[in-house]
Parts: C-alpha cells; structure tokens; sequence
C-alpha cells in the first residue's frame, strides 16, 4: 500500500510518504514469522525553494542543496533542482524459519525512511 | 517456483540467496527468539506509532540482550532426538550418553559466531545433590571409546534449563562455524541417584554477518 505519488507533477514539497510492504503479498507469509509487514515509506516532493532551505521535516539542509536550488531559481535551465531522497533511515527485525526449519531473527539496517531531504 | 526478477533481488539483498521452499514444518517459535524480536524491532508487527520513541538507536550489528556483536541469531533443534532411545539405559550403573547433532549449514563462511549456547532440558525422576555435565566431541558412527572432554560443568538443578557455553569449547572462537556439531554428552549425579533423562537440547548461535553491517557514521569532530 502506498499514498498516491505525484505522478510527476510538481506538487508538494518534498516528504516522507508512506509505503506499506506486506510479506504476504511478496509471498514470504509461510516462512516469516514477524512481522508481517513493514512500513518501508519513501521520498518524493519537490526541492525547489523555500522547501529546501527550511529542509523538511527538520533535517538540516545541505549547503549545496540550498546552492542548486538558488541556481535554479536564478536560471531554471541550467541544472536541476536537488534530489528528494532519504535522509534517515532505520532497521527493521525479521524472524523465519530457514530452509533447515532452525528459527531465525535477522537484523536489517536502513530499510525504513524516517525523514526525507534534499540532495 | 523460483520468484521471478525483484523478490529473487530482494531474498538477495536480504542475505537469502536460496529460495524459501514454501511452507516450513510447523514448530513453536521459541520464548527466547520472540523475547529478541521484540527487544529489536521498533516496529513490531503493528503499523502505526513506533514502540520505541523517535531516536533511540540501538547499536546496530549488536545482540543487546546477549550482550554479543551479532545481526543474525538462529535457533537450531537437535536432528538427534528422533534417533535417541526414549529411556536411559542403566546397565553398569552407568547413566546414558546421549549424542546431539545440530545442522550448521546455513551458516555462511562469511559469518563470524559470536556466540554458541548449548541449551538443554532435562527431566528427572528424582532429585539429586546435584549434577555434572560433560560433553565430548562424537564423530559421524563412532561407538564408544573415550573422547577428550571438552567441557565439563556443575549442575545444580535440573528445574531450569542447563546452558553451556560451546563457543571457545566446542570450535575455536575465530573460526566459522562448522557444518555439523555432533556432540557426545553426559549427565552424572554427584551422590548416587537415578540417570536423568534428556528431554530437548537446542543451539542458540549468533554470528555477526559483516557484508549488512554499515559503519559508523563517525560523529562529526
């Protein structure tokens, strides 16, 4: 599940939007044992200004980030606004049972977008 | 079927390189492995506000609650105990030996164990001042013959389960993990008394797998 992206327009400051993955719909239900899903989440959003300076959702702004915005304020053909991508992320935990039935927890870091920022 | 194009990517990613055959034989997950799932995930199993509060981080490539480095824990059961006799033998007065095989092979060579506890739950018939464990290395049909011992523990109760640590015992504390573990072991009354049975035996092992573990970020000076 996931919130309706943008489809490309330029809509929205850039954010973290929610992405739900269930394990029964990549069909992993039988072997994993928890959880059964996990809120993933991803980026999108514009980084034109003033989104980039106040850098959403408190992450502080890159100096370089801030330079293409302004660049591309100033001449819009010259290069590209900055990239909405994650700027923190967390693990998650996974238990299942292996293909030798023995119980197994594994620990997976950066698999969640806490905070998204501009790049 | 093998899963098609980004689920084989991802099994991949996560470390999974072989595909899940489907439906495992159903056991009950051990307390232990529910205890650490939860003492690990934020998330849970429930979507909706974290457990734990924004910004607390738990070490990570770390089993807090093992208080080893880690970032995979297995549970493994004991292949032996379908073959082991259901009563104790008692002739010569001598109580049984049990044998106890766990299959490591889903260790890969780039994981490093740190930490392998032997855990075992016994039933007796009677109590007794006291007990001691001994395990010894069984090779694939070896019948008899003294072995070295590679540990030998006190065991005061039989209430709780026994655990033993093999690692640095049982295989060098650097090296990976064997493919199998057959391990030979004994269970004596310290005053004479009824053998005690072996009920379960089961390997807990943590390895810490070097390819998912990121560094640090160093803080900045």
């Amino acid at each position: 599940e996931a919130e309706p992206a943008l489809g490309g327009s330029p809509g929205g400051a850039c954010r973290t939007r929610r992405l739900y993955v269930s394990f029964r719909e990549v069909g992993w239900h039988r072997w994993v044992i928890a959880p059964r899903g996990f809120l993933a989440n991803y980026c999108q959003g514009q980084c034109s200004l003033p989104a980039t300076l106040s850098g959403p959702g408190g992450t502080p702004p890159l100096n370089h980030a801030v330079l293409r915005a302004l660049m591309h304020a100033a001449a819009p053909g010259a290069a590209g606004l900055p990239c909405c991508v994650p700027a923190r992320l967390s693990p998650i935990s996974v238990l299942f049972f292996d293909n030798s039935d023995n119980v197994v927890l594994r620990h997976y870091e950066d698999m969640v977008v806490d905070e998204c920022g501009c790049r | 079927p093998a899963p098609p194009g980004p689920a084989a990517a991802l099994l991949q990613a996560l470390g999974l390189p072989d595909v899940h055959r489907g439906a495992p034989k159903p056991r009950p997950v051990p307390p232990v492995m529910w205890r650490l799932f939860r003492h690990r995930d934020p998330q849970e199993a429930r979507v909706g506000p974290r457990r734990t509060p924004q910004g607390t981080t738990l070490r990570p490539c770390h089993v807090e609650e093992l208080g080893v480095a880690g970032n995979i824990v297995r549970h493994i059961p004991d292949r032996g105990a379908p073959t082991r006799p259901p009563e104790p033998a008692w002739a010569a007065g001598q109580c049984p030996e049990w044998t106890v095989v766990f299959d490591l092979s889903a260790v890969e060579a780039a994981e490093r164990p740190s930490r392998a506890r032997l855990e075992l739950r016994f039933a007796a018939a009677e109590t007794a001042a006291g007990w001691e464990l001994s395990l010894a290395r069984a090779a694939e049909g070896e019948a008899g013959g003294a072995r070295p011992v590679l540990l030998r523990q006190a065991v005061p109760t039989l209430g709780t389960p026994v655990r033993a640590e093999l690692l640095g015992a049982a295989w060098a504390r650097n090296a990976s993990a064997p493919r199998s573990l057959r391990l030979a072991l004994a269970l004596r009354p310290r005053a004479p008394a009824a053998c005690a049975r072996l009920a379960e035996a089961s390997l807990l092992l943590v390895t810490l797998d070097p390819r998912l573990c990121h560094p640090l970020a160093r803080p900045r000076r």
